[in-house]
């Protein structure tokens, strides 16, 4: 069992997105996950490790970083979600896809899957008019030229509410 | 009002 008592959502991560992780490893993060939801600021700090981890030039630590952040938009809530419907956080992803920013030195699996995530959350999160507006900027801006096809598991449709029981 | 001025500040990156 691993040792979690004083782990920060800093040092979460760090496991999370290790470039030398052979694979994705689910017990960070999550462990990540939990530790936002456990703290009062936790969207707003995750947000912006996230940011800075996705931007990473090793391919391999970018594309766990988006795994993570996809992991939170599905396990930490609403709090997460108007963190990541900020254009302070969305910039920072539309600059990993803009050839005026980032766009050149980033891979295109990372450019790919963080177009995914956008187009994913406009149709999960349309309260979120953010994300719709960054997203539509990017394909004003030519850097989308087409939705991409999503896959289910990206969609974040939240399960139905538990039915009443009947007594 | 933290949040309002929050609000204000945050704007699409120029491109």
């Amino acid at each position: 069992m691993a040792e979690t008592e004083g782990e920060s959502l800093e040092s979460w991560l760090n496991k999370a997105t290790n470039p030398s992780n052979r694979q994705e490893d689910w017990e960070y993060i999550i462990g990540f996950c939990d530790q936002i939801n456990k703290e009062l600021e936790g969207p707003q700090i995750a947000v912006r490790l996230l940011a800075h981890k996705i931007q990473s030039p090793q391919e391999w630590e970018a594309v766990q970083a988006l795994t993570v952040l996809e992991a939170c938009m599905k396990n930490c809530g609403r709090r997460f979600h108007n963190e990541v419907g900020k254009f302070r956080f969305l910039n920072e992803l539309i600059k990993v896809v803009s050839p005026k920013y980032l766009g050149d030195r980033v891979s295109e699996k990372v450019k790919a899957t963080v177009i995914e995530l956008l187009y994913s959350w406009t149709l999960a999160l349309p309260e979120e008019a953010k994300i719709k507006d960054a997203y539509h900027m990017l394909k004003r801006q030519g850097i989308v030229q087409l939705d991409p096809a999503v896959p289910m598991d990206r969609t974040l449709i939240p399960s139905p509410p538990p039915r009443p029981k009947n007594p | 009002l933290g949040e309002e001025s929050e609000e204000r500040d945050d704007h699409l990156l120029p491109m």
